[in-house]
């Protein structure tokens, strides 16, 4: 639809042969007002309209496209360049097991991630066990253990009383057959200093080969700060989409790229557990634009 | 890029920055700005501190007065919780039975998500938490019989309350949104007029989705009303704004934390000023 929007802009373009400054402004305005509505942060917003602006003036408005055409296209290449090129494959381990850990706010889907990811490894030939590090929430490691059953594998529950770090330390230790770990943490906001002290601590003791921040898609102008504060407290590696099988527009991965730099490395589409796909920059950048 | 302030920049600027950034949205906050620049005198608009109250007007405004009450006469008053996924839901259903139960009211709980790992099980700890019996099925269980049972047992039981809890589910999924419909449609031919509140259980995080989401759920199943949870941190929920603006429904409740006791009625007055600073 952002194609269409300027298509009516760039109607009086007809028989120009350039982009100016001037026709571009209105066309930046209707970009700005896509972008914002996909929930792009304001800030990230102004930067990459600076940057198409720098690109597109100046340019031949080319044979095969329309000027709003042209412009669409820049911001196209622009979002798919800031997301990074194409699926970036999460680091694991020369030797085992591969420990990733999963963090994030409430109620982002981690649980549910880490189900689909042990599923996802499985079918690459690991043997992954599930470890639930949230002695919190009310039936969050039962929750886990359901998955895992589903899936074949162990799931290592904290026994009474003992802390995350040490239900991780012991499946570490006990994990004879799997090869692979994966741990669920509890929701936490990065303004929270006791638990953001926590993830530093588990950090510390077990090494982790990959930290994946896990996000709702639908999450709005926020998700700068909350990747920044999970990012300069504990070290983001990647990150896992959830919820985009929605209408949400995403735009809070563009918004994430651009904070912290470290890739979208797969989408949730869906509650089942086979609901997880690699990302795929150009998807998303279409889907921004709408 | 995200630390720089800008010199030079006018108070538009800056309240654009300011509303957008607390998730109003690009129309909205163009509209509201554009309706000061109009309203206010040309000396009026050379105090930011008046046009920061006329905002602040402007807004509450838009919210209208205090959140009437939940309705809680009916034997039982019957409240459907609904929501997208991770939202807040049953851990919002766990703080209303805590204060139901400080007043002394007994209190029903319908685990009718019969779908996601351990739902019910999540259900059975706040029950416990809160001195409130749990009606539930087994995994996999037509959420509808759940909850007519549920109503069954609340009549039997003399229950004053009677709050359900449904699988998260996205709006866009047509089947799910049925699925919440039969639900309604059970519960209306038990007695008429239940359920008495249909609460959309909305994230404060969430950016312009919610209003689709309020949109979709409320188009389908008549809501009486908003919660927003996860307000304890730094988000803003100014999509609050643009729904109450195009569909009127009332912010009845607020969540302000994990515990028992984060719970709160909506106070407009408080959340604009947050909304602001
Ligand atoms: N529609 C949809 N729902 C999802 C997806 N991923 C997770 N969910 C749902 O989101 C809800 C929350 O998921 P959880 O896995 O419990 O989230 P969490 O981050 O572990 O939550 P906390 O532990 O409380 O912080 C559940 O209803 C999941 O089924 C997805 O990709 N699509
Ligand atoms: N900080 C904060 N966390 C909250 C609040 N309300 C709920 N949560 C947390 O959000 C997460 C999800 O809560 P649930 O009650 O499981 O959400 P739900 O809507 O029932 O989730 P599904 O049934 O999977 O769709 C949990 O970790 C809760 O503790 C709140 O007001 N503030
Ligand atoms: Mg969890
Ligand atoms: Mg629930």
């Amino acid at each position: 639809i952002l194609t269409n929007k300027l298509q009516t802009v760039f109607k009086q373009l007809r028989g120009y042969g350039r982009l100016t400054e001037a026709n571009i402004q209105e066309a930046l305005r209707e970009i700005k007002l896509a972008l914002l509505d996909a929930d792009v942060n304001y800030k990230v917003v102004k930067l990459l309209l600076q940057r198409v602006q720098e690109k597109a003036v100046g340019q031949e408005v080319l044979a095969s496209l329309s000027p709003g055409q042209q412009v669409v296209k820049i911001v196209h290449q622009e979002l798919v360049e800031l997301l990074g090129q194409s699926y970036r494959k999460p680091r694991l381990a020369s030797h085992p097991p591969t420990i990733f850990m999963l963090v994030g706010l409430q109620g982002s889907g981690k649980t549910t991630t880490a189900g689909k990811l042990a599923r996802h490894y499985m079918s690459e030939g690991y043997r992954p066990g599930l470890v639930a590090a949230d002695p919190y929430r009310p039936a969050a490691a039962k929750q886990l253990e359901v998955l895992a059953q589903e899936l074949g594998i162990p799931c290592y529950s904290p026994l009474e009383g003992e802390s995350p770090k040490d239900t991780c330390l012991r499946a570490v230790r006990e994990a004879e057959l799997q090869n692979f770990l994966i741990i669920d943490t509890a929701g936490r906001l990065h303004i929270n200093q006791e638990l953001m002290e926590e993830l530093q601590g588990l950090k510390k003791a077990l090494s982790p080969h990959q930290i994946m921040l896990v996000v709702d898609a639908m999450m709005g102008q926020e998700a700068v700060r909350v990747a920044e504060g999970f990012h300069n407290q504990v070290g983001i590696d990647g990150v896992v989409l959830t919820k985009q099988e929605g209408d949400a527009r995403g735009g809070a991965a563009i918004s994430i790229r651009a904070a912290i730099g470290r890739p979208i490395q797969f989408i949730g589409v869906g509650e089942r557990l086979d609901a997880l796909e690699p990302f795929h920059p150009e998807r998303i950048a279409s889907r921004i634009l709408g | 890029i995200f630390s720089r302030k800008e010199a030079g920049r006018d108070i538009w600027e800056e309240l654009e920055e300011l509303l957008i950034s607390a998730d109003l949205g690009a129309k909205i906050t163009e509209r509201l700005l554009e309706k000061l620049r109009r309203q206010l005198s040309s000396r009026e608009l050379q105090s930011p501190d008046r046009v920061m109250s006329a905002l602040r007007e402007e807004l509450l405004d838009v919210l209208g007065p205090s959140s009437k009450g939940l309705c809680v006469d009916g034997s039982p008053a019957v409240f459907l919780m609904l929501g997208v996924n991770g939202t807040g839901k049953t851990t919002t259903i766990g703080k209303l039975a805590w204060k139901f139960r400080q007043e002394g009211r007994r209190v029903l709980l319908a685990a009718a998500d019969t779908f996601r790992a351990a739902a019910s099980e999540q259900l059975e700890v706040w029950g416990r938490r809160v001195g409130a019996d749990i009606i539930k099925h087994q995994p996999g269980a037509d959420p509808s019989a759940v909850v007519y049972d549920a109503v069954s047992a609340a009549v039997a039981r003399g229950a004053d309350i009677l709050l359900v809890d449904t699988a998260g589910r996205l709006h866009t999924k047509s089947n799910l949104i049925e699925e919440l419909k039969k639900i309604k449609r059970v519960l209306g031919k038990v007695k008429p007029g239940l359920p008495q509140e249909t609460l959309l259980v909305l994230d404060a995080y969430t950016g312009q989705n919610a209003i689709y989401q309020a949109r979709e759920f409320h188009q389908q199943l008549e809501l009486s009303g908003l919660v927003i949870t996860k307000l304890d941190a730094t988000a803003k929920a100014g999509a609050l704004i643009g729904i109450v603006e195009e569909m009127g429904l009332p912010i009845k409740l607020i969540g302000v934390g994990e515990g028992i006791e984060d719970l709160q009625e909506f106070n407009p007055s408080a959340f604009v000023k947050a909304l602001l600073e």
